[in-house]
């Protein structure tokens, strides 16, 4: 399959059909259309709501030759119909000339050719899979029809798959160092009071995995160890106890394929294997790190491509150890290219599902490593990291602020 | 106006869907196509469209773009005369 590169940023799409066909009942095209909006809304949470006035996401109408858009239709055959993907507003043309039948092997199918136009209207490009509903070629009726599975991964690839609950509900795979269940754990372990600055204040400097496997948040002289959604009994620690030779207050850290971890703060580094400085540190970052800045926001490293970023205000550095120089001259960027992202973050986390979380003041955004943009979820992003990483209570487990 | 030549209307075909752009035709030479654009043309569609890349306007080839089809571009956004955007 192929993707255009847009996608709409919300799952809540409306429609109109402002101009019917010649040949068909009203009633029938509206059912029609609905059935093929559906075979979209079966793999993924995206839903269609019918309007007959005012703004909708997709405009859908019948019409001939040239019809204002500067593509003409051509008549009987050849071209069917076209459809305008959602950075170009996601509208659907139909060649009126066409014989546009319901459940019959006469005529053009308008039910295969709709699901087809709104896989544009919804970002997708033609596939090379010749049975794959989004192949450029009409194949003529198919009494019984079903999305290939190459479609399936298409559509999902932009709009993550179908939650459980019947698509209104929680994605399971929705925040946390582990994803968050809906349900409430079969065991949960006695809780025993904590000092909650954390909750107070979910600000934190830093966020990694350890070579271990554990997630370890740093704020201030602390460090705190993560369960799958919140914090471990015992914690927060202070930071000279389990990390001798490590100051507090850190700028950032990442734990490297190599396994050791390395701490960021000021101008200098630290590098740990395990819970123990690995050599003669704390070295210069302009050292050990050519070409990245001090004084750093975070790092981490992406699962996408196994490099290390930096982030550090309205910029990040890629620093690849195996290059030289490890930092190409394109660097710095805008952290604008991570659409989705502000600036000036406070912590960054890559994790193994695919996702990569920032984190900034008491919020954190969850980025999908293969869209390369900020995920879209329900609730959307960003969310309060209290409620979702760090187990507080009577927080919020949304943000007020709309996902723009 | 005449019947249009096969050529053409495949020339009309692969400009229309993608695989020749726009610019295709060189000034420098009189308007005309050079060969390894029009070749290549034919080959990135036979190769989408499943057939034997031949390069050629063979039987299967014509046929197939003689078929009802959606009429969004197959090639969209990507080739040399596009800045493809990370």
């Amino acid at each position: 399959y192929a993707l255009q590169g847009s996608r709409w940023r919300v799952k809540g799409l409306t429609y109109k059909i402002s101009k019917y066909p010649k040949r068909l009942k009203r009633a029938d095209v509206d059912a029609e259309i609905l059935r093929a909006f559906s075979v979209w809304s079966e793999f993924t949470d995206l839903t269609f709501t019918p309007k007959t006035s005012g703004p909708v996401h997709i405009e859908i109408k019948f019409v001939e030759s040239e019809h204002g858009d500067g593509d003409a239709f051509d008549g009987m055959g050849g071209t069917l119909a076209h459809a305008f993907f959602p950075v170009f507003g996601g509208d659907a043309h139909f060649d009126d000339a066409e014989l546009w039948t319901i459940g019959s092997p006469r005529g053009t199918n308008l039910f295969q050719v709709a699901a087809h136009e709104f896989g544009h209207s919804l970002g997708l490009s033609h596939s090379d899979v010749r049975s794959a509903l989004m192949a450029p070629f009409y194949r003529g009726f198919e009494p019984v029809f079903k999305l290939d599975s190459d479609d399936v991964l298409a559509i999902q690839a932009l709009y993550g798959k179908r939650s459980t609950q019947g698509g209104n509900g929680l994605n399971p795979t929705s925040g946390g160092a582990y994803p968050k269940t809906t349900q409430k754990p079969i065991f949960s372990p006695p809780k025993t009071p904590r000092d909650d600055q954390l909750c107070r204040d979910p600000k934190i400097d830093a966020l990694f995995n350890s070579a271990d496997g554990e997630t370890y948040a740093f704020k201030g002289n602390k460090y705190y160890r993560l369960t799958e959604n919140s914090v471990a009994d015992g914690y927060p620690k202070s930071i000279s106890d389990g990390w001798p030779g490590l100051p507090g207050d850190i700028d950032a850290a990442f734990t490297y394929k190599n396994g050791k971890t390395y701490f960021f703060k000021g101008t200098k580094y630290w590098r740990f294997n395990g819970r123990s400085v690995d050599g003669d540190y704390p070295k210069e970052i302009s050292e050990g790190f050519t070409g990245v800045p001090d004084h750093l926001d975070a790092a981490m490293v992406w699962g996408g491509n196994g490099k290390i970023y930096f982030f550090k205000g309205s910029k990040f550095w890629r620093f690849d150890p195996l290059k030289r120089p490890p930092v190409k001259s394109s660097y710095p960027k805008p952290i604008s290219n991570w659409e989705g992202l502000p600036n000036s973050l406070d912590a960054a986390l890559q994790y193994t599902n695919g996702y990569t979380y920032f984190f900034k003041g008491d919020k954190y955004y969850r980025f999908n490593d293969r869209t390369f943009a900020v995920d879209y979820a329900d609730p959307p992003f960003p969310r309060p990291s209290g409620h979702w990483w760090f187990g507080c209570k009577n927080t919020p487990s949304t943000t007020d602020e709309e996902n723009t | 106006t005449g019947p249009v030549s096969t050529t053409t209307q495949a020339e009309i075909y692969l400009s229309q869907f993608g695989y020749l752009p726009a610019s295709a035709r060189n000034p420098s030479l009189g308007g005309l196509l050079d060969a390894s654009t029009w070749t290549k043309a034919v080959q990135d569609f036979q190769s989408f469209a499943g057939l034997n890349v031949t390069g050629e306007l063979d039987e299967e080839t014509m046929q197939l773009m003689s078929l009802p089809r959606c009429g969004v571009r197959d090639k969209v956004g990507f080739g040399s005369d596009n800045r493809s955007k990370r």
